[in-house]
């Protein structure tokens, strides 16, 4: 239940990074957040590294919610 | 897992604090 509370806030927060609905996430979409984040445009762009598992520049729905997993210290996997 | 660089697990935190903070519906719809 921790986990569906877990993954559906994943998706909610995915979805303010995503404005466009793209399904994805770049790192434009990622350096708009910093008028409302008090992040610096570097540490976003680290954040989206870290988050990007695969590292090919999108950030899709299942890493956002790893990594919001990851956070929380929940194990989304098996 | 390989490629994590040491200190990225507070800036993501940090980062995820700030989203949930800036994003604060909490309540159920």
């Amino acid at each position: 239940e921790v986990q569906q509370m877990a993954k559906q806030k994943a998706h909610e927060l995915f979805s303010v990074c995503d404005i466009e609905q793209k399904g994805f996430i770049t790192k434009r979409d990622m350096q708009r957040l910093q008028n409302e984040l008090p992040l610096l445009p570097d540490q976003l762009e680290a954040v989206f590294d870290s988050l990007d598992d695969d590292g090919n520049g999108y950030l899709t729905l299942e890493e956002f919610t790893e990594g919001f997993g990851s956070y929380l210290g929940i194990n989304f996997m098996g | 897992k390989p490629g994590t660089a040491p200190g990225s697990e507070g800036m993501l935190a940090n980062f995820f604090n700030s989203l949930l903070n800036k994003n604060p519906k909490g309540g159920t719809p």
